[in-house]
């Protein structure tokens, strides 16, 4: 039964095409997936990929993934990364260039904003099946916790721990924003 | 990291080796270091929470089981992709004069006896609800296949400046040495640059340094002064007879 099983496994994905993105902001960018859900033999592999674009001065929204390591390469453009680990520290802050690896270890926390330029990158992730939780927008850990929570955990008042679990509408990618409409 | 040998000649009953003093109760833990810990990758974490206080958000690198040895409550777990399936009834918050409206995701009670589990990487806070301290035994297993990392437990908050107590008697000696011990980390917002969280949450830069906590000397367990407000399905009978009392009162309606 190799030929009919085996053999005849589907090894390629194409993660690149527009048309197919899985996330879209016509403002901010697409991000693709490939996993085992798309492309069984990452199963065996255990293995994931994510390609994502972000158009000029787009952001990904603060995120980090659960269950693997990400190593991104940076296809075109450039971007500002800034990765924070467990201890509130920030452990890479800086630009990313075309033909640059940044390895972007479990669980720490990471956002990219594109330059002028844009910013494309392919993500190979640890992982068949990587998660990835986001912590700001509009699905996202600040919106799953009660309004209660948010005031006590941040000392802050109910209006302004709405406007922190609601600000912001987008979702994963982000339009350009305030501040980048404050600098130009 | 290169695996050692197991040393298992002299098993020892152990005793928590630090402990993290909170604004609401304290934390204790044992070595991660140690070697029958390391041997079985697995760590253990004790918690004393004082009656409403708030065990912060956080997420750690391998998943956990919690025994809660006394008291009771109630806790919050965001599972990523799920939907905020407790919503606020918006005809009883208009005719209260309410402007609040909320939605999040399921809140779980608990009480002395349960076992909790806690998947890798899921963020979650509990709160005590009782008179009486609520003590909460965790134990984590760092070699589970979920953490890719090193065989060491790692907790990211999302709020307050909680001290890394987790971390092993060997790392704490290195930060020791660099004169860091004891020193309070941030939370996982504190490692980034204003703008990007202004952005990311479209919020005001004062509020931006509230959620980075950089006037907040609280550690993870923190102190609950207003009425926690979280919405929670009433109790059973409360429920039933509220059931009767919207059933007659949609007896018009279509």
């Amino acid at each position: 039964g190799l030929e009919e099983t085996i053999c005849t496994l589907r090894l390629k994905h194409n993660i690149g095409r527009s048309e197919r993105a899985d996330v879209f902001n016509p403002r901010g960018g697409r991000i693709s997936t490939a996993n085992y859900h798309t492309l069984p033999v990452l199963r065996q592999v255990r293995l994931s990929a994510e390609r994502g674009v972000l158009y000029s001065n787009a952001m990904v929204a603060p995120h980090y993934t659960v269950n693997s390591h990400s190593v991104m390469y940076a296809t075109r453009g450039s971007a500002r990364v800034q990765v924070v680990d467990n201890f509130g520290q920030s452990v890479f802050d800086g630009e990313v260039q075309e033909g640059q690896v940044l390895m972007i270890p479990q669980n720490f926390v990471v956002i990219k904003r594109a330059s002028d330029r844009g910013f494309e990158w392919i993500a190979f992730k640890t992982n068949d099946n990587a998660i990835t939780n986001l912590l700001a927008g509009r699905v996202s850990q600040m919106r799953m916790l009660p309004l209660g929570v948010l005031s006590n955990m941040y000392r802050i008042s109910r209006e302004e721990a709405q406007r922190l679990k609601y600000g912001q509408q987008e979702m994963r990618v982000f339009s350009p924003g305030r501040s980048q409409g404050r600098r130009e | 990291q290169s695996p050692r040998a197991c040393r298992l000649e002299n098993l020892r009953a152990q005793e928590p080796v630090r402990r993290a003093e909170a604004e609401a109760g304290f934390t204790e833990v044992w070595d991660q270091d140690n070697d029958e810990f390391q041997c079985a990758g697995v760590n253990m974490i004790r918690h004393t929470i004082r009656p409403k206080g708030l065990l912060l958000p956080g997420f750690s690198n391998a998943p956990k089981l919690v025994f809660v040895a006394q008291g009771f409550g109630i806790r919050g777990i965001a599972i990523p992709g799920c939907a905020e399936t407790y919503q606020t009834d918006l005809r009883r918050s208009q005719s209260a004069g309410s402007a609040f409206r909320d939605q999040h995701q399921k809140i779980r009670p608990f009480r002395e006896g349960d076992l909790l589990v806690v998947p890798a990487g899921v963020s979650h806070w509990m709160y005590n609800r009782g008179q009486s301290d609520l003590v909460l035994i965790v134990f984590a297993d760092t070699r589970n296949v979920a953490n890719q990392i090193d065989p060491y437990l790692r907790k990211f908050y999302l709020a307050g400046r909680p001290e890394q107590v987790e971390r092993g008697v060997e790392e704490w000696e290195r930060s020791s040495r660099k004169g860091s011990s004891g020193e309070k980390s941030g939370n996982l917002f504190s490692g980034f640059a204003d703008e990007f969280l202004e952005e990311a949450f479209q919020i005001d830069g004062g509020l931006v340094r509230k959620l980075k906590g950089e006037d907040d000397e609280r550690d993870r367990i923190v102190q609950v002064d207003e009425d926690f407000e979280v919405l929670l399905p009433e109790k059973d009978e409360e429920e039933r007879s509220r059931g009767r009392y919207i059933e007659s009162e949609s007896e018009s309606e279509n």
